[in-house]
């Protein structure tokens, strides 16, 4: 039998044990062990590298402090807008979503579209009809809301400025700028 | 934005990356994420990567199939073509991020040029590691 392996992230930027307490790290901690035990338990089994990484990253996308699914971040409408992507190593067939705000795990859309389309990525209203049409769960897009990402949100506005998902314990100076550098001749 | 990549009994590859984008940014805009190439890869001759970070540069610089690309042509192993992209290309352009990768063999690396990246592992024993910080 080969060698099995999953490895999983949550997600990159500025964070630090500074920002971090004792609480939020024994969560992170937690959400990513469920997410790594839910494809093991796939992979134990003999089953597929697609079923393992589908079901991680469904268990990161049901936790709402991993920036996916619920606990997504707000465009500057207010929306959540969400992505996801899966390839097969063995067939290199792919499929991908994109600017989707309905489907509750964006990364079972993803899947379909690999699976059931012709087609690798589908994005807005197309994705979220082809996914319903296919029994995927659709939610309101208020079951993304967490009022800490709402609040990040504000303060984006008030700064002007975008962020990375794990960048708010950067200085929002450090931040990103919403609008390119005017260049003037 | 949350990522898996995992190498199952029958050495098959696979890759899967979810995002809620950035904060703040503008309507329609997308990232590396849903881009099969720059956010994700699965090629079973060579590596399966899922990337998180500042999307834009991991469009342009081409990422996941950038480290499967040095592996297949230019036969470096996972953990030195992902360290040539993360850690060189990628910070030369200014693009902030990390990715995890495995390859055929196994082998696997959680590379970023970040403060910090959520991580885990769990390995055919069933044994979990899980990271925060570098």
């Amino acid at each position: 039998m080969n060698k099995i392996i999953l490895v999983v992230h949550g997600g990159a930027g500025t964070i630090t044990k500074q920002s971090m307490t004792p609480e939020k790290e024994k969560a992170y901690t937690e959400g990513l062990t469920v997410a790594l035990e839910a494809g093991y338990k796939i992979l134990k089994n003999r089953g597929s590298s697609l079923d393992a990484v589908s079901a991680a990253v469904v268990t990161l996308e049901d936790n709402p402090l991993f920036n996916a699914g619920k606990g997504s971040v707000f465009t500057s409408e207010g929306k959540n807008e969400m992505d996801a992507s899966i390839m097969d190593g063995k067939t290199r067939k792919a499929g991908a979503v994109a600017s989707v705000n309905t489907i509750k795990n964006p990364i079972k859309a993803a899947r379909l579209v690999m699976d059931k389309s012709p087609h690798v990525l589908m994005t807005g209203k197309g994705a979220i009809r082809f996914a319903q049409e296919n029994g995927l769960e659709i939610v309101d897009s208020s079951y993304f809301h967490t009022d800490f990402r709402y609040d990040q949100w504000q303060k984006s506005i008030k700064h002007d400025k975008i962020q990375l998902d794990h960048s708010g314990d950067k200085d929002p100076k450090g931040w990103l700028k919403t609008e390119t550098e005017k260049k003037f001749g | 934005t949350v990522g898996a990549v995992a190498l199952d009994a029958n050495g098959n590859l696979a890759a899967a990356t979810s995002t809620g984008g950035m904060t703040n940014k503008k309507w329609g805009r997308i990232g590396d994420s849903p881009i099969i190439g720059a956010g994700t890869y699965a090629n079973n001759n060579t590596c399966a990567v899922s990337c998180t970070g500042h999307g834009e540069y991991f469009i342009r610089d081409v990422v996941a199939y950038d480290i499967s690309a040095l592996m297949e042509y230019k036969k470096l192993s996972l953990k030195d073509a992902a360290e040539e992209v993360v850690m060189k290309k990628l910070v030369t352009d200014g693009g902030e991020g990390g990715i995890i990768a495995v390859d055929k063999d196994g082998n696997y690396t959680m590379t970023f040029n970040s403060e910090g990246m959520y991580r885990g592992v769990i390995t055919a024993d069933g044994k979990v590691w899980v990271g925060i910080y570098k």
